[in-house]
């Protein structure tokens, strides 16, 4: 089924936009 | 949000302008559902599902971060707005529809994901989150502006469906702009795709539209 997913940032995307 | 309604129609045209087909007129139709033909809630889930704890992560996890001073930090007016907006998916979905004709609709490689990939408009629509440099080509009409679709949604989110050329299945993915948010330990950022079901693991996901004839 079709569904809205957000992937879990990388500690590499936190450290970018925390 | 005061000129919303002008943001709205003008990059919904500009779009529908740039893809049009040629040999006929370009059409674009927008239309609000009102309550009458608002889908009721036990439907409205099928579009909805996964959306909705992000929205209440988004919702709650702002006023509870201590300011600098120690202070309980004040709700702002967008905070309030994505609150609002989580309760919203509890209630019949009010829906506004922006529909156009005689155009290509949104062409290109849907698995290309390079750092810029010019003329590919499914790439602009949903895959380009960086700054366009306007005046590259036609994808650069998917710059900023394309951020007006979920600014003029409640929940901050759309979907979009689109028939190419010469294809027989349409395609239906969609875009949710929230903030980075947190929920059972784990970080999320701002942006959510509403995709096809894919069983890989976060880090190898990719999101691909929804198939349908």
């Amino acid at each position: 089924t079709p569904h809205w997913r957000f992937a879990e940032m990388t500690p590499a995307q936190i450290a970018e936009n925390p | 949000a005061a000129d919303m309604p002008e943001r709205l129609v003008r990059e919904a045209i500009q779009n529908s302008m740039d893809a049009a087909l040629g040999g006929e007129p370009v059409r674009v139709r927008f239309a609000f559902s009102g309550i009458d033909h608002s889908v009721p809630t036990h439907r409205a889930m099928d579009y909805l599902n996964g959306l909705t704890e992000h929205l209440d992560a988004v919702a709650v996890e702002q006023p509870a971060r201590p300011r600098d001073d120690g202070a309980a930090s004040q709700f702002n007016d967008e905070t309030q707005a994505v609150y609002r907006a989580a309760r919203l998916v509890d209630q019949p979905l009010e829906w506004l529809v922006v529909e156009d004709f005689g155009t290509r609709g949104l062409t290109g490689n849907i698995k290309a994901n390079g750092a810029n990939e010019p003329g590919n408009n499914f790439w602009g629509f949903f895959r380009q989150f960086g700054i366009s440099t306007k005046g590259e080509d036609a994808a650069g009409s998917w710059g900023l502006g394309k951020w007006v679709f979920p600014d003029a949604s409640q929940i901050n989110a759309f979907l979009a469906l689109t028939r190419r050329p010469g294809e027989t299945e349409s395609l239906l993915m969609g875009l949710a702009i929230l903030k980075t948010h947190e929920r059972d330990g784990r970080r999320y950022p701002a942006y959510g795709h509403y995709a096809a079901s894919d069983p890989a693991a976060d880090s190898e996901w990719f999101q691909l539209p929804v198939r349908s004839s």
